[in-house]
């Protein structure tokens, strides 16, 4: 399968809707200075797709809805919730399956496959049978942790092997 | 259970030190010796989720064999090994790798780009964050990312690189 | 033992703030109110050892105070900023940074090592280790270091570069 | 003060003897490739200050000296013992001091000033002297290091504040 594009709608650093298409590219690079949103676009594939909100530096699901002052208390014409939604042709098939995840204020998640509400397993059976591990996340490496692979413990790769296997 | 993880283990154990090879390889060397070793080894081999699994990797020319004698650079690239040869059991569709560059010098990130460019096709793709021209440069899309001051706002824009010539 | 924390702390704070404003100035701009916000808190006024000393920076134009909303990048600065501030109370003969720019873009880059150029003196020595020429490029001396594989062994060579001429 | 210059010894990756002079400058970069030796170098400036072994990326003192294989036996010509010299300029003095500390095979370490041996105290006394204190640190920033301190917490901070006072 492949990605072909992601919308963001108010997440993190993007305000309103953003919407970016992969095309045909099998290699994409995302550049941009310090403090742009490059990790950013990075939790908003990784939000999509189903990791935790410790993954995504923040402390609260609720901390992923974009807002424009800090401090605790978000100013009255912030947004209330924010979604993902990522998507993905599956190899042969020939329509776009449209995954999409939802978190509002009081931080609960929603999860939407093709428009329809899922619960969190199905969501992520569908990905595994993609080979999208989001246990594993044998395919993303987040910022500064490049290293920690080589020098993880042997009992962490143990773990990871049964994850992938 | 263990017949899964054992062949699991076999399979990334054959194919850690040709990947590692190619990310270790000068690319201008013809010796088919070029590149480094790399070697995955069971602590426990008849009860496999009892011990570990250690991972050795020597860069080409070193003596080494403990990962904790490496350098920042070379451990980066002793890790993007490990990870594509893991990921090449069951390969995922997408990498997301964020920065990945970081500790790397020029050769080793020319490497890296060229194993991406090399090894990503329809069914693999790469989506790379980079602040390195030398890794960007050899991709076939760029999404610029920008902060949008007055909105307040990041914004993203797409470029297709293969539209023009190199 | 309180007196000499607390004049120390009250040193460092205030020289925080024009440390950060400094590095993160955008050179070329004119205006007095360049840069970001930097602020150091007591979290136990009255007894400081019993809490801690809380950090803040704001980048120029953003607007969160918490240091977990910072980036990769932002973050580098604002650790450089509070580096300097610290060791400004005692100033140390000299500093040894390995690799600090591996995070920073272009520009930032060239803000760290303009500081660094501005503020290295006889009392106090920079010495820095980069792999980013927009450092390095800026620097009085090189030592480069290479490893000789035939003795297996690293070796050093160093280069005045104020004898070129810029 | 300044520090005018080094004399490596079978130190790490640096075989034999490799001396380095720092001249009048005041930005000194240390460039290389990887795996080439500059953060070796950091850790011959650092071990001559009398910092730990492991903050020297070092399990113990003796890996600190030159070995050809690995594998835990050295081979019978490898070096048994390793010094690193630092030629240091007090403000105003004269003459320059020569700071030197020696590992040997049994992990012990020997610290001079001026050919002299003295003991860890009396050394480090010397360098809190010219506010080179190694309990803090506070001027020696490891590779990798960089962002931790800024996200350090606010009871470390403190604890850094008392160690610098
Ligand atoms: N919920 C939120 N609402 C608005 N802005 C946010 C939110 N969460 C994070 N941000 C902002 O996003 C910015 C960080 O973006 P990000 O980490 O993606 O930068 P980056 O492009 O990866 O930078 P670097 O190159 O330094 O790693 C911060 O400046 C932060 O203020
Ligand atoms: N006791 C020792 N004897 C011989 N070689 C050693 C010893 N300890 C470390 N080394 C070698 O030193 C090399 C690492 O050097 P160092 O960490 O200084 O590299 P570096 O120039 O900082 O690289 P990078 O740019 O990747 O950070 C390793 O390849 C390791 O094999
Ligand atoms: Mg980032
Ligand atoms: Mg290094």
């Amino acid at each position: 399968g492949r990605l072909v594009g992601l919308e963001l709608s108010n997440f993190k650093s993007y305000k309103g809707t953003v919407k970016i298409g992969f095309g045909d590219s099998n290699f994409t690079s995302i550049i941009g200075p310090n403090g742009s949103g490059k990790s950013n676009m990075m939790d908003a594939i990784s939000f999509v797709l189903g990791v935790r909100s410790n993954d995504l530096r923040s402390s609260g699901m609720k901390d992923l809805i974009h807002r424009s002052v800090r401090d605790s208390q978000s100013s009255n014409d912030d947004p209330t919730s924010a979604y993902v939604k990522a998507f993905y042709k599956v190899t042969d098939a020939s329509e776009i399956t449209e995954l999409m995840r939802i978190v509002n204020l009081s931080g609960e998640t929603i999860y939407k496959i093709n428009g329809k509400t899922t619960s969190f397993k199905n969501y992520s059976d569908w990905l595994a049978k993609e080979n999208i591990l989001i246990k594993a996340k044998n395919f993303l490496v987040f910022q500064g942790d490049v290293e920690t692979i080589a020098s993880q413990s042997s009992l962490e790769l143990t773990k990871l092997f049964e994850q992938v296997s | 259970r263990k017949e899964l993880f054992e062949s699991c283990f076999d399979f990334v154990n054959e194919h850690i030190e040709p990947i590692y090879k190619e990310l270790t390889k000068d690319p201008n060397s013809t010796t088919e010796l070029g590149g480094g070793q790399a070697t995955l080894t069971l602590e426990d081999e008849d009860e496999p989720f009892n011990g570990g699994v250690k991972y050795h990797a020597t860069p080409p020319l070193k003596r080494f064999k403990d990962m904790e004698y490496l350098s920042g650079g070379e451990k980066t690239v002793a890790a993007l090994a490990l990870l594509f040869a893991i990921n090449s059991y069951q390969p995922s569709p997408f990498f997301v790798l964020d920065e990945v560059d970081a500790a790397l010098d020029h050769t080793n990130v020319e490497r890296i780009a060229a194993y991406i460019r090399k090894h990503g096709n329809k069914d693999l793709q790469f989506i790379i964050i980079s602040l390195k021209n030398t890794m960007f440069e050899k991709s076939d899309a760029l999404v610029g990312v920008f902060r949008q001051q007055t909105e307040n706002s990041s914004k993203a824009l797409t470029l297709d690189l293969n539209k023009y010539a190199d």
